[in-house]
């Protein structure tokens, strides 16, 4: 659910 | 979502559970560096500042598990810095945390993936994180024992990130996922817990309490 590049962890 | 960052997060999740149980129960946070919580409360706030900038809809667990970070780590801060002061170790916790926050600052400014706001506050959040666990470790240094509850708390917080690692090394073997900068932070961090792993797995785990030095 994150755009590409975003950090998608906590 | 795999299995190791799933025990990575519920780790983290009960090092925070412990430590506010203890500080609760025992109406006492000695042992405990109120330092140290402050700074997991700056890594919070300042790593999921997207909560406070857009509306937060609770659709999914990930929002969900943010603002109970944020929100146990504030109130166990609280707890140290105002309802049970009277019990803070202020003495001992000496270390300076501005010696932590400044090298961490200025490093998220030199080394990052994108110069930009967010992108800044998340890897300075990522670099303090990696060290914020030194005034902790330094207390009980100072002190020279831990509680075992509080050695529970500190193997829960660094097995966190030690699991994060696996994660990241699966990532990277099934999705080829790498984010670099987290992943030096988090071996940096999780070094940093290699002598008290050692002394908890020696010691508490058979039942006696951590003394140093060792």
């Amino acid at each position: 659910s994150f755009p590409k590049g975003e950090h998608d962890e906590l | 979502m795999n299995i190791f960052r799933l025990f990575g997060d519920l780790s983290h999740l009960a090092a925070i559970a412990i430590l506010l149980l203890k500080i609760w129960k025992t109406r006492s946070c000695a042992g405990v560096s109120g330092k140290t919580q402050l700074l997991f409360a700056v890594c919070f706030i300042t790593r999921y500042i997207d909560l406070f900038l857009h509306f937060v809809s609770l659709y999914n667990t990930e929002k969900v598990m943010k603002l109970i970070y944020i929100s146990a780590s504030v109130f166990t801060c609280y707890l140290i810095f105002f309802k049970f002061k009277a019990t803070y170790d202020g003495n001992h916790d000496s270390m300076r945390a501005e010696f932590l926050i400044v090298p961490a600052a200025g490093l998220a400014c030199l080394i990052n993936t994108k110069f930009d706001a967010i992108e800044i506050l998340w890897t300075f959040s990522i670099y303090l994180e990696a060290v914020a666990i030194l005034p902790q470790l330094f207390l009980i240094s100072k002190t020279g024992e831990a509680e075992t509850i509080t050695s529970h708390y500190l193997f829960a917080q660094g097995s966190y990130r030690a699991l994060y690692i696996l994660n990241w090394i699966y990532r990277y073997h099934y999705e080829s996922h790498v984010d670099t900068i987290a992943i030096v932070a988090g071996v940096v961090q999780t070094i940093l817990y290699c002598d008290f792993f050692y002394l908890y797995i020696t010691k508490v785990v058979k039942g006696q309490k951590i003394v140093l030095p060792a």
